[in-house]
């Protein structure tokens, strides 16, 4: 059948920072053509296509539909595959190798993390489910 | 073709989301 993209609405101008990634202004409508768990998602609108963050777009036929996954308190084990020095208070820093616990998958790719019981927000980008290969 | 997506995290949500009632 024929493929459906999903439309989504810019909540907020973003400039991009990349060649890859495309800017928004607050109200243009895009088709999503990738969801990326990084929290980039591919998109397009008109003639232009790249990779737009999640966090700056919201659901044009359901705004107030939450599409986060719950929460999961025991906790998901994964390993850092890159350092990450906070730049918020609610970021967790981290060097490459440790092992965390991921406890909320958020679709803007900054995960909830416990690391020695202390939690916060890191990039999912940075982070591999443990026990595989790079 | 799809590129790759950026090697880098995006930003965090905009003031604009964080300001939306949970």
């Amino acid at each position: 059948g024929p493929i459906i993209l999903q439309t989504y609405r810019a909540i907020a101008d973003y400039a991009k920072s990349s060649s890859t990634e495309m800017a928004l202004a607050t109200g243009d409508v895009v088709d999503v053509v990738e969801k990326g768990e990084s929290g980039w998602w591919f998109c397009q609108m008109k003639t232009k296509r790249g990779w737009v963050p999640a966090s700056y777009l919201e659901p044009l036929d359901s705004p107030d539909e939450a599409e986060d996954p719950e929460p999961n308190y025991a906790g998901e084990p994964y390993v850092t595959i890159k350092a990450y020095t906070a730049l918020l208070e609610d970021e967790l820093t981290l060097q490459e190798g440790e092992n965390i616990e991921v406890i909320h998958k958020l679709l803007d790719g900054w995960w909830v993390i416990r690391k020695d019981d202390v939690t916060g927000y890191f990039p999912s980008i940075y982070l591999q489910k443990a026990g595989q290969d790079i | 073709t799809i590129k790759q997506p950026p090697s880098n995290p995006p930003p965090r949500p905009p003031v604009e989301a964080r300001k939306k009632p949970s």
